[in-house]
C-alpha cells in the first residue's frame, strides 16, 4: 500500500512537472518567434 | 606505493589454531577501511603468515540474518573474481568477518580518488573480470542485486572481484524467479522494479549501468530525483550514453546488448564474454598505472591528515607528556557501504548506503522492498528488532529530509519563493489552466519547489504507514515474547 501511495504521489508531480516544463517550453517558443 | 600483499601464496582460509584464539591475538589490525551502520571494515595483517586480509566488525545486534546470508554465499563460492571468506569471531559483542583484503578499493572509490573517469581499455578489462565473476555466481544460480561500481573491488594486481553479498539472493529448483525489489535504484533492472519476477540477468542491467557510469561518473538518471528515476526506469526507453560520440561502436553495443528492457531478450554473462569489446579486452597489468595512482591520491591524503592530527596533538601536547604507545590512524576515505535496517512497509528491510559525496546517487542506497528472502514460516517476513536499537532510517528518506532542510534554508534567504505552504499542493488536473496566468519566472520557481514539496509529501505518508505499522509489530514481538515464556 505504501509503494502505492508513493507511486501515485510520484506520478502525479511527474505530470505536473511534464506541465510545468511544457508551459515554460511553450513561453520560450513563443518569445523566439516575436524575437 | 608498497604492495604488503603475497600474490603467489593465496589465503584459503584461517587455520584450525587460528580460530581458536582470541582474534586479536591473531590479527594486527591496522586502519579502517570504510564504516556502515552494520559495523566497520578494517585492514589487518594476519600475523601467522603475514597476510594483509580485511576484517568487516559487526554488532551482533544488527541484522543476524543479512550477515549470515552475506557469509553464507561469500563461502560457497570460490572464484578468484569473487572476494574470499576466510572465516569468522565473536569478540566481546562484535562478530568479525575476515575476507579478502583487495588494495585498490572499489572502482567508484578509484574514479572519486582520481577525479577521472575511465577509459575503454579500462571499462574492458574491469568488465572482463566482473563478467568472470557473475559468470561464477549465476552458475551457481545465485544473483548478486547490488552490481554497480562501489561493489567492484581491485586488488593490487588490477583483478576485479565482486563483493558486498548483504543482498544477495539464491534461485532454486522451486523458485526460478525472484520478487524482491531489490538493489540501489539507478542501476535496479526495469523487471526488478515492476515486480515481475526476476533471475540473474538482473545483474546484466545493473552491469550495463556499472559501465556508464564507469565511463562519465555516474549512472543515467543520477541527476533526477531518485524516486523519479525508479518510474522512468521501467518507462523509458534503455538508457545510453550522454554523448554517445564519445565512445566506440562495440563499447556502444556492448552496453546496449546488457540494457535490453525485456529479460528474456537480454544476454547472459557467458554470452557477453565473447563480445568483441570484451574480447578485446586488454591484461589486468594495463590498471596498474590507474591502481598506483589511486593509492599514491589516497596515501597523500592519508599523510595530509596525520600531519594536520599531529599538528593538534602538538598543540595540545604541553599536558600530555605520558608515552601513549603506537597509533595507527583510521584511514579516512569513505570506501564502505552503509547497511541500515529499513522499514519501508510491511515487509520492507535493508537499504544500504554509500557513505560519501553529496551527490543523489551516493546518498541513495540499496534498497530492499517485498523481501521474499525469508522463506522459512519461523522467520516469516517479520524481523526481531532489538528494542534498544534506532529506529530505521531509509537513506533514501535521508536525502528527502537533507533536501528539504535545504528548500528551508532557501526560505530563510527568501531566495526561493515558489516553496511555501500556500503552494504544496498540486492544481487538481483540471486547474492546470491556471499556469498560463503565471509568469515564466513563477513557473520556473514552482518548478524549482517540487522536489521539497514531493519529499514532503512522502515523508508524511510515510509516517503514517509507521504509524498504522508500529501497533503490528508491537502486538507480534508480545506474542513473541509470550510464547518465549510459555
Amino acid at each position: 500500500l505504501f509503494m502505492k501511495e508513493l507511486e501515485r504521489i510520484v506520478k502525479s508531480y511527474e505530470a505536473y512537472r511534464q506541465a510545468l516544463l511544457s508551459e515554460v517550453d511553450q513561453r520560450q517558443q513563443r518569445q523566439q518567434w516575436y524575437a | 606505493v608498497q604492495m604488503r600483499t603475497h600474490p603467489r601464496r593465496q589465503l584459503k582460509k584461517l587455520s584450525e589454531d587460528s580460530l581458536t584464539k582470541q582474534p586479536e591475538e591473531v590479527f594486527d589490525v591496522l586502519e579502517k577501511l570504510g564504516e556502515g551502520s552494520y559495523g566497520s571494515v578494517f585492514k589487518a595483517n594476519y600475523k601467522e603468515t603475514g597476510e594483509i586480509v580485511a576484517i568487516k566488525q559487526v554488532p551482533v545486534e544488527s541484522d543476524l540474518q543479512e550477515i549470515i546470508k552475506e557469509i553464507s554465499i561469500m563461502q560457497q563460492c570460490n572464484s578468484p573474481h569473487v572476494v574470499r571468506y576466510y572465516g569468522s569471531y565473536f569478540k566481546n559483542s562484535d562478530l568479525w568477518i575476515v575476507m579478502e583484503y583487495c588494495g585498490a578499493g572499489s572502482v567508484s572509490d578509484i574514479i572519486r580518488l582520481r577525479n577521472k573517469t575511465l577509459t575503454e581499455d579500462e571499462i574492458a578489462t574491469i568488465v572482463q573480470s566482473t563478467l568472470k565473476g557473475l559468470e561464477y555466481l549465476h552458475f551457481m544460480r545465485k544473483i548478486h542485486r547490488d552490481i554497480k561500481a562501489g561493489n567492484i573491488l581491485l586488488n593490487a594486481e588490477g583483478q576485479a572481484k565482486l563483493a558486498d553479498f548483504g543482498v544477495a539472493g539464491q534461485l532454486t529448483d522451486t523458485m526460478a524467479k525472484r520478487n524482491t525489489v531489490i538493489g540501489t535504484p539507478f542501476w535496479m533492472a526495469p523487471e526488478v522494479i515492476q515486480e515481475i519476477g526476476y533471475n540473474c540477468v538482473a545483474d546484466i542491467w545493473s552491469l550495463g549501468i556499472t559501465a556508464i557510469e564507469m565511463a562519465e561518473g555516474k549512472p543515467p538518471y543520477a541527476d533526477i530525483h531518485p524516486m523519479r528515476a525508479i518510474f522512468m526506469i521501467p518507462t523509458n526507453p534503455p538508457p545510453t550514453f550522454r554523448n554517445p560520440d564519445l565512445w566506440s561502436e562495440p563499447f556502444q553495443d556492448f552496453v546496449s546488448q546488457c540494457l535490453v528492457k525485456n529479460p528474456e531478450n537480454r544476454a547472459t554473462a557467458t554470452q557477453l564474454l565473447q563480445h568483441p569489446f570484451i574480447k578485446a579486452a586488454k591484461p589486468s597489468s594495463i590498471l596498474r598505472a590507474l591502481i598506483t595512482d589511486a593509492m599514491e591520491i589516497k596515501l597523500k591524503k592519508v599523510e595530509a591528515e596525520q600531519r594536520e592530527q599531529d599538528q593538534e596533538d602538538e598543540d595540545n601536547s604541553d599536558e600530555d607528556e605520558v608515552d601513549q604507545g603506537t597509533m595507527v590512524r583510521a584511514g579516512t576515505n569513505d570506501m564502505g557501504t552503509i547497511r541500515e535496517a529499513g522499514s519501508l512497509g510491511g515487509t520492507a528491510r535493508t537499504m544500504i548506503k554509500q557513505s560519501d559525496m553529496g551527490t543523489m546517487e551516493s546518498q541513495l542506497g540499496t534498497m530492499v522492498i517485498n523481501s521474499d528472502d525469508d522463506e522459512d514460516e519461523e522467520a516469516g517476513t517479520m524481523k526481531r528488532r532489538d528494542e534498544t536499537m534506532q529506529p530505521a532510517k531509509p537513506s533514501f528518506l535521508e536525502y528527502f529530509e537533507q533536501k528539504e532542510k535545504e528548500a528551508n534554508c532557501h526560505d530563510d534567504s527568501g531566495e526561493d519563493p515558489g516553496h511555501n505552504a500556500d503552494n504544496r499542493k498540486l492544481p487538481a488536473e483540471g486547474d492546470l489552466e491556471v499556469m498560463r496566468t503565471w509568469s515564466v519566472e513563477e513557473l520556473r520557481s514552482r518548478l524549482a519547489s517540487l522536489d521539497p514539496q514531493m519529499e514532503q509529501e512522502i515523508k508524511e505518508i510515510r509516517q503514517r504507514y509507521l504509524a498504522k505499522r508500529q501497533p503490528i509489530l508491537d502486538a507480534i514481538e508480545a506474542k513473541k515474547r509470550r510464547q518465549q515464556n510459555f
